[in-house]
């Protein structure tokens, strides 16, 4: 049996907005430590790996690792149906082919529950190794969000480049080109708005704009955003949620011919 | 011009 409850259906919409721009289909793997779901783009250019933790909810009760193949946007249809107040508790039998989903009210007057079919789903699991990279940078999520937004009206890839000087973010096109830099900042007060970098050394790495701005739809889910990069690496780029888990995506560079 | 590269070529499968 799997059961485990959120106080919250807002959290839970917010993850889905976050995966299912990327992922049509996918594993939610339940264990005794929490719900994590790994999933590539249908290219192969880009993967999310979500986490939350068991402590991250209300009531958990996981008797056995079980898979739950889901489709992103039935289960963000029935997410719909629930107000972000309710609280959500997920259901599946250890044998079984369905997930109950229950929606209750804040006031406990009103009880929902809807029924979705499980998929089976032949997912490629990726081993990442956990590493330390080159370079870091947080900063406000909005501020990320804003940044791919602009630069996508510009060109189709961004070129990150870090220095002692700050961050900047470059794009370039048929109609001409956009730079925006960020300076460290990280005397800001306000955690939430410091801007923070980590650099061993200087380095540069060019990403498509239009996966990015898939992984700035997490930006509901954190005040900050991380962006961790290494020479000819993948970019990680992660949300934390709350102190219970993540959403981090990784992003292939795009490498000169 | 940059070519895409894919997460295959860095992750290996598990």
């Amino acid at each position: 049996m799997f059961e485990a409850r959120m106080a919250q259906a807002a959290l839970l919409k917010k993850v889905l907005e976050a995966v299912k721009d990327l992922v049509t289909d996918a594993n939610w793997d339940c264990t005794s430590a929490g719900i994590s779901l790994q999933a590539m783009d249908s290219s192969h250019v880009s993967l999310v790996s979500l986490l939350m933790r068991k402590d991250g909810f209300d009531m958990y009760r996981c008797d056995r690792p079980i898979s739950l193949g889901i489709n992103i946007a039935s289960m963000t249809k029935i997410m719909k149906c629930a107000n972000n107040n309710d609280a959500v508790t997920l259901r599946a039998e250890d044998e079984g082919d369905t997930v109950v989903f229950t929606f209750e009210s804040a006031d406990q007057e009103k009880v929902s529950e809807f029924e979705m079919k499980l998929m089976d789903i032949d997912s490629e699991h990726l081993g990442i190794p956990e590493r330390e990279h080159t370079a870091t940078v947080k900063m406000p999520a909005s501020e990320f969000h804003g940044i791919c937004r602009d630069l996508s009206t510009i060109g189709e890839t961004v070129q990150v480049s870090v220095t002692k000087e700050g961050v900047q973010f470059t794009a370039s096109g048929d109609t001409g080109k956009g730079t925006i830099t960020l300076r460290n900042n990280s005397s800001v007060d306000e955690e939430s708005q410091q801007v923070v970098i980590t650099m061993q050394e200087e380095l540069s790495l060019s990403f498509a704009l239009r996966y990015l701005n898939f992984f700035t739809k997490a930006t509901a889910l954190a005040d900050s955003v991380t962006l961790s990069m290494t020479a000819d690496l993948p970019l990680v780029v992660e949300y934390r949620i709350e102190d219970t888990g993540y959403i981090r995506y990784f992003l292939a560079p795009k490498i000169d011919d | 011009k940059a070519k895409q590269a894919s997460l295959m070529s860095f992750f290996s499968k598990k």
